[in-house]
C-alpha cells in the first residue's frame, strides 16, 4: 500500500466464503474456481511457481503454457488473516462463461503462507468492487468488460440459494443483466454512497420492530465475499444479547437450536423499505458429529469509512434478497429472491 | 452479451476446520489476526 501511495488496506476474510464459480485464464484456457467478491476489486489465482502448501492443493496458473500471457514485472500483496499473500502481476485473456476479456490485469500468487487456503475449495478471488479498492494496478475485470463493451449493460446480479446441493442452482451470477425469473416483486434501487465497496445508506436496524441500531442512519456495504452480516462491535454485541446468542472461547456466538421459533425478527431499513430476517434466516446450522449447532449469523466487524462505521450485508442477507449491482447508475437493487 | 455463471455452495473453511476438530487450534495459532478478532479492517482512501 505504501508503494501505491495509499493509506488504505483491505484485509480479506476467506474463512466463511461459501459460493464460488469457474473462470478460465490464458490461451489455451486454464480453469480456476474463484469467489466472485463484491467486497474487493482484484483478480488473483495461484501461480505454478508458488511452492506454498496451500498452492500445492489448488489449480495453479502456468504462464509459460499460455500464448496470450504478458508478464508485468510488478508485485502485489494482499493481506489476510495470518499472513500476507504475495504475487506478481500479469495480463492475459480471462473468460467467464462465454464472455472473453483480453489483456486483463491479474495477480498470480507465489506465496500463500499459513494454513488458511489449505482447506479452501476455491483457487482464487475475482473482485467486483470499484477500482479504488484494487491492489493490482489496472482495471478490475468488470471495468474492462464495460470499457470494451463485452456486456450489453454495465450491470451484474447475484442469486444465492440456501438450498442444499440436491437442488439447482445453488447460486447464479449474471453478468450484463438481471434475471427476472429469480426474484419477485419490485426492485428497490439504492444509490451508491461511496464508490469503493458497493456502499449504500442504511436508515436503521430494528429488532422485533423496535429501532435499535443506527437510528440516524448509517452506511452498509453489499458484500458477496462475506458470509455473515457484520456491524460495529458495540452494536453487534448488543444484538447478540437480544437474540440470546452466547459467545464461545473462539469468538463465535452460539444459539440454542430449540429456541429458534421464539427469537426476534431483525429488520434492516434500506431506501424506506423493510428487509426482515427471521431466525431461520439469520441462524446458521452446522452438523457437528451427529447433532446440529446453531450459530448467530451476525459478527462484529469494525470497518472505518469516512462516512462512518460500516455494516456488511453478506450471504446471510443476500440469500433472501436478489442483488443487482448497476455500474451505469451507481446503484444497488434489491428484490425478494 | 450476457452470461450466467453458476455458483456452487460448499462448506466454508471454518466449517471444514470445525468438522475436523481443528478450528480451535487454528484460531489460537493465528493470533493476533483478524480471525481471532473476528473482523477485518479497512481504511478506505481518504481516511485520516
Amino acid at each position: 500500500s505504501l508503494r501505491l501511495g495509499r493509506s488504505s488496506e483491505k484485509i480479506y476474510n476467506f474463512m466463511d466464503a461459501q459460493y464460488f464459480g469457474e473462470i478460465s485464464v490464458g490461451n489455451p484456457p486454464q480453469n480456476f474456481s474463484v469467489i466472485f467478491d463484491t467486497g474487493s476489486a482484484d483478480l488473483w489465482v495461484p501461480s505454478s511457481y508458488c511452492v506454498s502448501h496451500a498452492c500445492a492443493l489448488h489449480r495453479r496458473f502456468k504462464a509459460f503454457e499460455s500464448h496470450s500471457f504478458h508478464h508485468d514485472g510488478r508485485t502485489f500483496g494482499i493481506h489476510y488473516g495470518s499472513g500476507h499473500l504475495l504475487g506478481v502481476m500479469g495480463r492475459d485473456t480471462v473468460k467467464i462463461g462465454q464472455l472473453v476479456t483480453l489483456n486483463q490485469e491479474f495477480g498470480e500468487s507465489v506465496y500463500e503462507p499459513g494454513s488458511t487456503f489449505v482447506t479452501a475449495k476455491f483457487d482464487g478471488v475475482l473482485g467486483l468492487a470499484y477500482q479504488s479498492l484494487a491492489e493490482i494496478l489496472g482495471n478490475p475485470v468488470f471495468d474492462n468488460m464495460i470499457a470494451h463493451k463485452i456486456v450489453d449493460e454495465p450491470v451484474f446480479s447475484f442469486y444465492l440459494s440456501r438450498r442444499t446441493k440436491t437442488s439447482t442452482p445453488e447460486g447464479e451470477l449474471l453478468l450484463g443483466g438481471i434475471d427476472e425469473a429469480l426474484y419477485t416483486g419490485p426492485i428497490n434501487w439504492l444509490p451508491v454512497s461511496a464508490k469503493g465497496y458497493w456502499q449504500i445508506k442504511m436508515e436503521s436496524v430494528a429488532v422485533q420492530g423496535v429501532s435499535s441500531f443506527c437510528p440516524r442512519g448509517c452506511q452498509a456495504i453489499v458484500d458477496t465475499g462475506t458470509s455473515l452480516i457484520g456491524g460495529p462491535t458495540n452494536e453487534i454485541l448488543i444484538l447478540q444479547q437480544l437474540i440470546g446468542a452466547t459467545p464461545t472461547n473462539i469468538g463465535e456466538f452460539l444459539i440454542d437450536c430449540g429456541r429458534l421459533s421464539s427469537l426476534p425478527h431483525v429488520t434492516f431499513i434500506l431506501g424506506g423499505k423493510e428487509y426482515t430476517l427471521t431466525s431461520e434466516h439469520y441462524v446458521r446450522k452446522e452438523m457437528f458429529g451427529n447433532r446440529d449447532l446453531c450459530f448467530s449469523g451476525f459478527q462484529a466487524i469494525d470497518i472505518v469509512s469516512p462516512e462512518g462505521p460500516l455494516w456488511i450485508l453478506g450471504d446471510v442477507f443476500l440469500t433472501e434478497y436478489y442483488s443487482i449491482f448497476d455500474r451505469g447508475h451507481d446503484r444497488v437493487g434489491l428484490a425478494r429472491a | 452479451a450476457m452470461d450466467r455463471v453458476p455458483l456452487r455452495r460448499v462448506p466454508s473453511i471454518r466449517s471444514q476446520l470445525r468438522a475436523q476438530g481443528l478450528l480451535e487450534d487454528f484460531m489460537k495459532d493465528h493470533s493476533p489476526d483478524m480471525f481471532n478478532r473476528r473482523y477485518a479492517q479497512c481504511y478506505p482512501p481518504g481516511t485520516p
